[in-house]
C-alpha cells in the first residue's frame, strides 16, 4: 500500500473531432488515451480508472489518475483540458 | 410556496381564462432537471393527478436503489438518477445502510427545491401551523427529473458534470442548480463549461448566486450563459417578541410551535436571561453558542442570547438546549444587519436584528437580575417593505468580467415553505425527531428554483424561445421598487440596494410572459464574448467542441455582448472619455410596435441612445441601437441607473452600471 501512488479524480475534456479513424467509438479512444499515460500497469480485477464518460453537454471522461499521470495526459493530442475534482456546496 | 405564487402575481385571475396556469399552458411538456440531494417521492407535492402521459421525446430514467423503486416515478417525477462515482472516489464508499444510495432524498434540500420548481398544489400545507396555505411550485404543470449529485459529504464536480451531461441527453428543458463552488476562470470551471454545452442545446440553466452576502464580489456561477439568481424576501413574516424585565419589547421572528409555547408574556413566566459574551466588538465562542462552550451551571433554566456566525443557527439552539437553557434569543451581528431568518429550532427561540440584539445585551450587562419572556405570534402577511434583498444573498460586481452585470435578478429566497424529506426533522439536526411534510428554508438555493419554475412556465407558453430569450424576458420585466413604491432595499444596510445586489431586479412572471422586446444571444455570440476574454486558443477550445466554432471577433468588447443588462466600464487608463456599446432587440410583441428610449440621469456621464426610437413592422424583427457614455466627471464609485424602451404597453428595462 505504501508504494501505491495517490490518485485523484480529474475531469478530462477531449476534442471529439480529433478521434483517429482507427477508433470506432469515442469511449475506446478516451480509454486508450488514459491507458497510454498510466504509470502502473492495469491488472485484471483493478477498478476501472474511468469513472464517467461525458457525451452530450461535455465531451470526455472523469478518471482516477496520479498527478504525474494527469500531467502526462494533459500533453496528449486530443486532450483539451484537465480539471481537478472540486467540491461544491448546497446554497 | 404557500405565498410566493401570490407574491409573484401568478394567482391573480386564477379562475379566469387569463390564468397563467390555464389549460393551454399547463406546461406538461416542459421538464425541469433539478441537480440536488434527490427527492422524497411520497410528498404530496409530487402527486401526478391530472397530468398527461410523459412526452415520448423524454429519454430519462427512474433508476432504482434502496428506498427508490420504479413506482416512485410518475407523471410528475419523470426521472430520478444518481451520480456518486466522483463522490466515492474522493471520500470512500457510501455506506448504503446509513445513506440512501438512490435518488431518495434524506437531506430535504432537493425535495424542497424540486417542489418549489414544479410541485403540484397541496392544500393545507404548513410547518407547525406557520405559513398555512396551498403550497405549489412556480410551474405546477411542469415535470421534474431529479439528478442526485449531493451526498452527506458534499457534491463533487465530476458527478455534477455527469448529471448535466445526462440531463441534457435525457431531454430536460430547464436545469435548476442550487449549488456552487468557488469562482474560477470560465475555462477552468467545469460547471460553467457544462452549462455552456447545455445552453448550446437549448437548455435554460438557472443557478443560485450563493449565500456569501453582504460581502461584495461574493457571487458564484457568474457565466453569462447562466442565469444567476439572488434572494429576496416576500411580504410574509413570522413575528415573535422578546419582552424584557424592564418592560421593553423587542420584535423578532420565530417558527416555534405555538401550542407548545413554554414562555408567555406574563410576569411569573419571565426567565433569567444570560449572554456569554463580553460585549466586545468581535463575537467569542461562548457568545456564538458553539458546541461545548456553554457552562451548564450558568445557562440552566435561563434564556440564552447567542450571536449568529460560525455554526448553523439551529445548532446553537441545540447547544443551548443541551446545556439546560429554556430558550434562545438569536442575535444578528453586523454581517446580517436587521434581516430576520426564521428557523424551526428545538427549543423556544426568537431571532432578532443587530440593533435589538445590542439593546438586549446592554440590558443584560447593566441589570443584575435581567429577565425576559418570549411570545410567538404566528404568520403575518402584507409585510412592507417587500421584497427586500436578503443580507446573505451574494453580491456583485462580477469578479470575472465587470462588463457582465451579476447577479441577473432576485427572487423569493427567504422563509420559503416547500416539501420536505420524511427522513429528517425540520431543523435538519440528527437529534430532531419531529417529522414534517413541509419545511421553511432560506437561501439562494430557494430563489433559484423559483426562477427555474418561472422559466419553465415561459418555455411552456413560448416553446420556441431560446434560453437567452427567456432570460431576457425575466430580466427586462423585473421591477426595482418594493410594495411601498420605493427603491428596493438591502436588508443588510436598510438602504436602497444596487444592481450589484439585485441585478435587473425582482422577477415579475406575468410581465415576463409578454416582454415586448428581447435581447437574444446565440451560442456563437457567447463564444464571441469568450473571444474577448484574452483566452488562449487552447483555453477557448474548451467551449468550441463543435469544430466549426472560431472567433469572428464580432464584439469590440465584452460589454458588447447582447446582454439584457448594460455595464459600461471605462478602462483604467482611458485615453478617451467616450464609450459606446451596441445592442440588438427582437420584437416578440405585436408586429407593429414603436418604442422610445428613456435613460436615467447620471452624475458622472452623459448617456445617449441612438436611435431614440425603434419602429418595428413585424414580429421577430431585429433592430439595433447604440448607447454612448461620455464622461462628465470620473466617479470614485460605480453609478447605477437604467435604460427603458417603452411602447405604451411594454417597459423593457435594462439596468445600467457605469464604472470608471
Amino acid at each position: 500500500a505504501d508504494t501505491q501512488i495517490a490518485k485523484k479524480t480529474y475531469i478530462v475534456q477531449m476534442d471529439k473531432s480529433a478521434m483517429p479513424n482507427s477508433f470506432t467509438n469515442h469511449l475506446d479512444w478516451y480509454s486508450s488515451k488514459v491507458k497510454s499515460v498510466l504509470l502502473e500497469p492495469e491488472n485484471e480485477g483493478d477498478e476501472d480508472r474511468i469513472i464517467y464518460n461525458y457525451q452530450t453537454a461535455f465531451h470526455g471522461v472523469a478518471v482516477q489518475l496520479s498527478q504525474e499521470e494527469a500531467e502526462r495526459l494533459e500533453e496528449e493530442d486530443g486532450v483539451v483540458a484537465i480539471f481537478p475534482e472540486t467540491k461544491y456546496q448546497l446554497h | 410556496t404557500t405565498r410566493s405564487p401570490m407574491f409573484l402575481g401568478l394567482e391573480s385571475g386564477y379562475s379566469t381564462n387569463n390564468n397563467v396556469w390555464g389549460h393551454k399552458i399547463l406546461g406538461h411538456d416542459v421538464i425541469v432537471g433539478v441537480l440536488d440531494t434527490g427527492i422524497w417521492p411520497e410528498s404530496e407535492s409530487f402527486n401526478d393527478m391530472g397530468m398527461t402521459p410523459v412526452p415520448s421525446r423524454w429519454k430519462g430514467k427512474c433508476e432504482t436503489g434502496r428506498g427508490f423503486e420504479e413506482r416512485h416515478c410518475n407523471k410528475k417525477i419523470v426521472g430520478a438518477r444518481v451520480f456518486y462515482q466522483g463522490y466515492e472516489a474522493a471520500t470512500g464508499k457510501i455506506n448504503g445502510q446509513t445513506e440512501f444510495k438512490s435518488a431518495r432524498d434524506q437531506d430535504g434540500h432537493g425535495t424542497h427545491t424540486a417542489a418549489t420548481v414544479a410541485g403540484s398544489p397541496v392544500r393545507g400545507a404548513n410547518l407547525q401551523n406557520y405559513a398555512n396555505g396551498t403550497a405549489r411550485g412556480m410551474s405546477p404543470g411542469a415535470r421534474i427529473a431529479a439528478y442526485k449529485v449531493c451526498w452527506t459529504g458534499g457534491c463533487f464536480s465530476s458527478d455534477i458534470l455527469s448529471a448535466v451531461d445526462r440531463a441534457v441527453a435525457d431531454g430536460v428543458n430547464v436545469l435548476s442548480i442550487s449549488l456552487g463552488g468557488g469562482v474560477s476562470s470560465y475555462y477552468r470551471d467545469s460547471l460553467s463549461i457544462a452549462a455552456f454545452g447545455a445552453m448550446e442545446m437549448g437548455v435554460f440553466v438557472s443557478c443560485s448566486a450563493g449565500n456569501g452576502g453582504p460581502d461584495p464580489v461574493s457571487l458564484t456561477n457568474v457565466s453569462p450563459w447562466i442565469t444567476t439568481v439572488g434572494a429576496s424576501t416576500m411580504d410574509r413574516d413570522f413575528p415573535a417578541i422578546v419582552k424584557l424585565g424592564n418592560g421593553r419589547i423587542m420584535n423578532g421572528v420565530s417558527l416555534y410551535k405555538e401550542e407548545r409555547m413554554l414562555l408567555k408574556n406574563s410576569k411569573q413566566e419571565n426567565y433569567p436571561i444570560v449572554y456569554m459574551g463580553s460585549n466586545s466588538s468581535s463575537p467569542e465562542p461562548s457568545s456564538l453558542c458553539l458546541e461545548g462552550t456553554l457552562d451548564r451551571h450558568i445557562v440552566a433554566g435561563k434564556i440564552v442570547i447567542c450571536d449568529r456566525g460560525i455554526s448553523p443557527r439551529v445548532q446553537k439552539g441545540q447547544v443551548v438546549k443541551e446545556a439546560g437553557g429554556v430558550g434562545m434569543i438569536l442575535s444578528n451581528t453586523a454581517n446580517n444587519g436587521e434581516e430576520l431568518v426564521a428557523d424551526c429550532h428545538l427549543l423556544p427561540a426568537v431571532a432578532i436584528g443587530e440593533t435589538e440584539g445590542k439593546a438586549i445585551k446592554r440590558y443584560v450587562s447593566t441589570s443584575p437580575n435581567a429577565t425576559a419572556s418570549l411570545a410567538f405570534l404566528g404568520t403575518r402577511l402584507g409585510i412592507r417593505p417587500s421584497p427586500v434583498v436578503a443580507a446573505f444573498s451574494s453580491r456583485g460586481p462580477n469578479f470575472l468580467t465587470l462588463e457582465i452585470l451579476k447577479p441577473d435578478l432576485v427572487a423569493p429566497g427567504v422563509n420559503i415553505l416547500a416539501a420536505w424529506t420524511g427522513n429528517l426533522g425540520p431543523s435538519s439536526l440528527p437529534t430532531d425527531h419531529r417529522r414534517v411534510k413541509f419545511n421553511i428554508l432560506s437561501g439562494t438555493s430557494m430563489s433559484c428554483p423559483h426562477v427555474s419554475g418561472i422559466a419553465a412556465l415561459l418555455k411552456a407558453r413560448h416553446p420556441d424561445w431560446s434560453p437567452a430569450t427567456i432570460k431576457s424576458a425575466l430580466m427586462t420585466t423585473a421591477y426595482v421598487h418594493d410594495n411601498t413604491r420605493k427603491s428596493l432595499k438591502d436588508a443588510s444596510t436598510d438602504a436602497p440596494s444596487s444592481p450589484f445586489d439585485h441585478g435587473a431586479g425582482h422577477i415579475d412572471p406575468i410581465r415576463a410572459l409578454d416582454p415586448g422586446l428581447v435581447y437574444d444571444i446565440e451560442a456563437q455570440d457567447y463564444f464571441e464574448f469568450l473571444c474577448t476574454q484574452n483566452l488562449t486558443p487552447l483555453q477557448l477550445k474548451v467551449f468550441s467542441k463543435h469544430s466549426n466554432r472560431s472567433c469572428k471577433h464580432s464584439l469590440a468588447s465584452p460589454g458588447d455582448l447582447n446582454y439584457p443588462a448594460i455595464s459600461a466600464v471605462f478602462p483604467e487608463k482611458a485615453s478617451t472619455a467616450v464609450l459606446t456599446l451596441h445592442r440588438t432587440v427582437t420584437n416578440v410583441g405585436p408586429p407593429v410596435s414603436n418604442y422610445h428610449a428613456m435613460v436615467s440621469p447620471f452624475k458622472g456621464a452623459s448617456v445617449h441612445v441612438e436611435p431614440q426610437s425603434l419602429n418595428f413592422t413585424r414580429k421577430y424583427q431585429k433592430l439595433s441601437y447604440k448607447i454612448t457614455f461620455t464622461t462628465i466627471s470620473k466617479q470614485p464609485v460605480p453609478e447605477f441607473g437604467g435604460l427603458v424602451w417603452k411602447d405604451g404597453v411594454h417597459r423593457v428595462r435594462s439596468p445600467i452600471v457605469i464604472t470608471w
